[in-house]
């Protein structure tokens, strides 16, 4: 489903290189529910934002569903994204000034859906991540975890066919982090989401049925 | 050294109020080395603002040094707390448009050291928590766990009597976990710095010699 065929990413901080994916070679199979681990600044992140159509790598290429990714239409690029991905970003991401249930329907309002249908489904995910005594409060009335179980709702309010999460349960105790691993589980047995999880955490990675290890830009494990 | 008594504290959200802190009381000794932990929303973050002195008790006593907090003048509140206290942030609040060793020497410039003086002493702090090849990254060049590692140097740099660390850990893989908590136990052990953890993971908390359990804003351990 998803191909990154010898994928790397550069950036320039003034006159340096960072070298921070260095051929990454891997393929995510429909349907499959993995985990990409390693260590703090190994590119984690960066391949996440590749695997999801937001930052294009230097070299290499990256197919989604037999089709290779060409980058030159921001368009087609974001259209592509919206219908398909649902991202738990790493800092979340929320927008202060929108309220936690009209955060997670955000995304919703591109699908044509009644303001109605938007506030009942927005409502039924605020449910599945416990927030529902909270859905009020703007991003900043919201605890750490709080705000990430906002993001996660948003993330998976539009039943996309791709979750890209970005440490899903790191603000969160372990009884919380655990209920959202279960969701996830859920959601891809059940409706067969393929799930990627990004996670510092050894018991979240072996939950997942597969692990790929990232170490200072090259997969290793 | 810090007492808080009976202490309540409530927000209001449109109509409702939000009962935060229901009756804290306990006492953090000098020289202490202690973890909050509890759920998500159980009140972490708010009860080491009140701590810190970012945020004023709706009601109840706190004391420092056993002098009572009176909040009238903000000047001296800024003033004590700058001199005594070290923040690691939630959601690491650093200074977007400065690089990694100007956000560090920050707190320092308050404090009459020289350009010179405050470079090194940034660097050393910096190297304490290795991220010196990216000191000249600003927060968005860098990952989570950079950002956050930058933010505990910048706790720390002030060589502060009172440490209050929120999730200092919580974006870090298991080992660069393990360094940082290294290093808070050496500045507890041989420096007398009294720090404050508020943790999610059961195994920083295990390392702290006391742990404090809040639950919907009260001590239950
Ligand atoms: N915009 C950027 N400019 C320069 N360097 C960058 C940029 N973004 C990331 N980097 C660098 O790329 C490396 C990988 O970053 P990335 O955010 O992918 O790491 P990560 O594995 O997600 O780390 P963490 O576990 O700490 O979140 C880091 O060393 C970081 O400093
Ligand atoms: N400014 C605010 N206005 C309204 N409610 C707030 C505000 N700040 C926090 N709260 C509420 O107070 C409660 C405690 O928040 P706090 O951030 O202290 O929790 P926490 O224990 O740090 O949680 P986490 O582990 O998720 O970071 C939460 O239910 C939150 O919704
Ligand atoms: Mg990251
Ligand atoms: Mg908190």
């Amino acid at each position: 489903m998803l191909r990154l065929t010898d994928i790397h990413k550069s950036y320039h901080v003034g006159p340096t290189t960072v070298d921070v994916l260095r051929g990454i070679s891997f393929t995510v199979e429909k349907g499959e529910l993995l985990s990409i681990i390693g260590p703090s600044g190994s590119g984690k992140s960066t391949l996440m934002n590749i695997l999801g159509l937001l930052e294009q790598p230097s070299s290499g290429t990256y197919s989604v569903e037999d089709t290779k990714i060409t980058y030159d239409d921001d368009r087609t690029l974001s259209s592509l994204r919206n219908k398909m991905i649902g991202f738990v970003f790493q800092q979340y991401n929320l927008l202060p000034r929108l309220t936690a249930i009209d955060n997670v329907g955000l995304p919703l309002i591109y699908r044509g859906m009644s303001e109605k249908e938007i506030t009942e489904r927005s409502m039924e995910y605020i449910k599945k991540v416990e927030m529902e005594e909270r859905s009020r409060h703007k991003p900043t009335e919201l605890s750490g975890g709080q705000q990430q179980r906002i993001a996660i709702a948003r993330a998976l309010a539009g039943s996309p066919s791709l979750i890209l999460a970005d440490e899903p349960t790191g603000a969160l105790d372990t009884h919380t982090g655990q209920e959202i691993m279960n969701l996830f589980k859920r959601l891809n047995e059940e409706e067969g989401i393929t799930i990627v999880v990004i996670t510092h955490d050894p018991k979240i990675a072996a939950q997942c049925r597969r692990k790929v290890e990232l170490r200072d830009g090259i997969i290793t494990g």
